[in-house]
C-alpha cells in the first residue's frame, strides 16, 4: 500500500459517501443518473466477488463490503425511496452500447479465461465508462448541483491516483496490470473535460453550466 | 499465473 492507493481509496469513498447523504439529506436524487450508479454497483458486485474465496486483508475486505453497501443503498434511494425525484426523462443514456460491448471485450482481453477474472475484467473495462450515463445527463440539462459536481470530482480524483499509485508500484514493485492501467486512463481521460469545468467555473457558481 | 490473478487493489 502507497500513499498514492491510500488517497485514491479515500477520495473514492469519499466521492460514494457524499452521493449517499446528499441523497438522503436532501431527499432527492434531482440530477443524478441512476444508470450510472446500477452500472458502479454491477462494477462492485463483479469485481468483489472474491470476498467469497480470498482474503488479502482487514482493509480490503471492510472497504469491499462498505462500497457494495453504499452503492446499492444508492440505487434503491433513487429507484425505490425517492423514485419520485428520479429525473428519467434526462437519464437516458443507452446503457446496453457500453455493457455488451464490455462484456465481449472482457472476453477477449484478458489475464486468465477464468470466471472470476473474466468477470473482474469485465468490472475493470465498466468502471472505465460507467460514469458515461452522468456526463450525459448532466450535458442535456446543461447544469449539475455543486455537491453533485464534488461527487465528480472526487470519483475522478480517484482513479487519477490509482495512475500515480501504478507509476509508484511499477518503479518500486516493478508490478503492472496493463488492463487496469488502460482503463485507469481512458476513465480518467473522460473525467478531464469535468475537471477543467470544475476547477474553471466550480468557484463562486451556484451552478455548473456545461454548454451543451 | 497465480500471482498476477490475485488482485490486491480495490
Amino acid at each position: 500500500m502507497n500513499i498514492f492507493r491510500l488517497t485514491g481509496d479515500l477520495s473514492h469513498l469519499a466521492a460514494i459517501i457524499i452521493l449517499l447523504l446528499k441523497i438522503w439529506k436532501t431527499r432527492s436524487c434531482a440530477g443524478i443518473s441512476g444508470k450510472s450508479q446500477i452500472l458502479f454497483a454491477l462494477v462492485f458486485t463483479s469485481r468483489y466477488l472474491d470476498l467469497l474465496t480470498s482474503f488479502i486483508s482487514l482493509y480490503n475486505t471492510t472497504m469491499k463490503v462498505i462500497y457494495i453497501g453504499c452503492a446499492y443503498a444508492t440505487v434503491y434511494l433513487i429507484y425505490a425511496k425517492f423514485k419520485a425525484t428520479y429525473d428519467g426523462n434526462h437519464d437516458t443514456f443507452r446503457v446496453e452500447f457500453l455493457v455488451v460491448p464490455v462484456g465481449g471485450l472482457a472476453f477477449l482481453v484478458n489475464h486468465d479465461f477464468s470466471p472470476l477474472e473474466i468477470l473482474w475484467t469485465f468490472s475493470i473495462y465498466l468502471e472505465s465508462v460507467a460514469i458515461l450515463p452522468q456526463l450525459f445527463m448532466i450535458s442535456k440539462t446543461g447544469e449539475a448541483e455543486t455537491i453533485t459536481t464534488h461527487y465528480l470530482f472526487f470519483l475522478g480524483l480517484y482513479r487519477a491516483l490509482y495512475l500515480i499509485n501504478w507509476i509508484w508500484r511499477f518503479y518500486f514493485e516493478g508490478f503492472f496490470d496493463m488492463i487496469a492501467i488502460v482503463a485507469g486512463v481512458v476513465q480518467t481521460i473522460l473525467y478531464c473535460d469535468f475537471f477543467y469545468l470544475y476547477v474553471t467555473k466550480g468557484e463562486g457558481r451556484s451552478q455548473l453550466s456545461i454548454p451543451t | 499465473k497465480a500471482d498476477e490473478t490475485t488482485h490486491d487493489e480495490l
